[in-house]
């Protein structure tokens, strides 16, 4: 199966 | 003192309805270079983020850097008592906790002034590398819009691949699978009518529709739209907003457990 990612998992948090 | 005016008050009631689908507020960044937002949905699968130039404004002055929080429920309402004709300012003062929308009508017969009270707001911003994607895909937007909508009805995810061949959007659900292949346009007489794929290495990502689908709100902004992937990434699609700037959206893609 598949989950739905999350951006601030491939992005840095500023 | 913020002031901005853009004669072509129709661009800014439809970046509004390029955003207020994901996001029900957001904080407008104003500086000298212009006005930028970007913001996160609810989920934190997709961001939004907007850059308005300067110079694409008639008028611009911005003499210190200000971050105006908005609903954009709200705001969505104001910018709907504008005609399309309208020119449309945007309006503040330092440290102010309201904005001013001014539409005046094309002859000036006409002026109408709505002032909204901002929000304060503690967003996350993320930061945004440059990347090199390893495929880009330019096409149409209402080609884009059409797919996205066509297999929504399929399934709630969307395989996007792209090969050198071209590029296959597909879907698959309970009453079976839709399966859109564009190959790269061999002529074209328009530019924004083609299909242009520049690919590094093949692609393949899985998403959820109902984001895309979101996006494609951005439409009317745009005769084209550029998707940007590479493996394990989030996708970017981007909209020209003509000679002002762009609207960008990130999405995460589905990832295997």
């Amino acid at each position: 199966g598949q989950t739905q990612g999350r951006l601030d998992t491939f992005f840095k948090v500023l | 003192m913020f002031e901005a005016r853009l004669l072509q008050g129709s661009l800014l009631k439809k970046v509004m309805e390029a955003l207020k689908e994901l996001l029900n507020e957001a904080a407008w960044d104003c500086s000298d270079a212009g006005i930028q937002l970007q913001a996160m949905d609810n989920s934190h699968v997709s961001l939004v983020s907007l850059n308005l130039r300067a110079e694409g404004f008639d008028k611009y002055r911005c003499d210190r850097n200000l971050s105006m929080g908005m609903n954009l429920g709200s705001m969505s309402k104001i910018l709907k008592c504008a005609s399309n004709e309208d020119i449309i300012t945007i309006k503040a003062q330092d440290n102010a906790d309201t904005v001013t929308f001014v539409f005046e009508s094309p002859d000036q017969d006409k002026v109408s002034d709505y002032e909204m009270k901002l929000m304060n707001l503690d967003q996350e911003h993320l930061g945004i590398p440059e990347t090199d994607y390893a495929c880009t895909i330019r096409l149409p937007s209402s080609e884009f819009a059409r797919i996205c909508r066509d297999l929504s009805q399929f399934g709630e995810s969307m395989v996007i691949s792209c090969t050198k061949e071209g590029v296959r959007f597909s879907a698959t659900g309970d009453i079976g699978t839709g399966n859109i292949k564009l190959a790269q346009s061999a002529k074209v007489d328009k530019e924004e009518e083609a299909v242009v794929i520049e690919m590094q290495e093949p692609v393949s990502l899985t998403f959820a529709c109902r984001y895309l689908n979101s996006f494609t709100k951005a439409t009317s902004l745009s005769k084209s739209v550029q998707l940007s992937m590479s493996p394990e990434v989030p996708l970017v699609v981007e909209y020209k907003i003509e000679d002002i700037g762009h609207v960008r959206y990130y999405l995460a893609p589905k990832i295997e457990d």
